[in-house]
């Protein structure tokens, strides 16, 4: 593992435990998406179903299992919330679902002449995955659009995630170049994705860098 | 490498 790597899954550890941070110590979900939390969810499920099959660290392994259960427990957390005053959060994810899933049934790495039908299911579902984790944070980003007092800290939680694109960006760049590994399908994704995060760099330069105390 | 590399990212 390259230092890219490590420093990119270090930003997105933290950006799930600032999360944490701001619905336990703030008892209150304001601000935070849950349909965004919910495609999160949905995003590891689906893919780390290799969890039952491949075995490739024990590194992987917690991270996948910390994955799915931190995001499982935040949309727990903010579905139950009683003073949730989210009527912002109306973004319509069956525009980002159902694209995902036609695109993922004709674009994946499906190998049909190996493997068995459950192997080139998951192989849908891992590009499903990529996907939806591209497009997940627009209706997080148009609920922080929407709202005047985003909470310092979800700003932060947001920019821990662009942080975490960014590294995984330059991690591709790097095992590209010195291992030939290269997945097209998380690349360009991956490449959307963090572009996605631009705009909402622009909006965190504005309303959180330009507003800290000297 | 390439084509099927196995997935080792998160």
């Amino acid at each position: 593992m390259n230092i890219f790597r490590f420093v990119g899954d270090m930003s997105h550890l933290a950006s799930f435990f600032l999360l944490l941070a701001k619905l336990i110590y703030t008892k209150s979900s304001t601000g935070v998406s849950l349909k965004t939390q919910a495609l999160y969810l949905t995003v590891f499920v689906c893919r780390y179903l290799d969890l039952l099959v491949a075995f490739v660290s024990w590194y992987n392994e917690l991270m996948k299992i910390f994955f799915i259960a931190a995001s499982a427990y935040i949309v727990y957390v903010v579905a139950t919330s009683t003073r949730n005053s989210n009527a912002s959060d109306t973004y319509r994810v069956e525009f980002l679902v159902i694209p995902a899933l036609v695109l993922a049934c004709f674009v994946n790495e499906t190998h049909w002449s190996k493997g068995g039908w459950s192997l080139n299911v998951m192989e849908i579902l891992w590009a499903f995955s990529i996907y939806l984790e591209a497009v997940a944070v627009l209706p997080q980003l148009k609920m922080l659009h929407q709202l005047e007092d985003t909470t310092n800290i979800t700003m932060h939680y947001m920019a821990s995630l662009g942080i975490y694109r960014a590294f995984y960006l330059l991690n591709w760049v790097y095992r590209l170049y010195y291992e030939g590994y290269w997945h097209p399908i998380a690349v360009v994704a991956g490449i959307v994705q963090t572009l996605l995060y631009a705009d909402f760099f622009i909006l965190y330069y504005q309303s959180v860098l330009l507003r800290l105390p000297s | 490498a390439a084509e099927g590399a196995a997935k080792d990212e998160l």
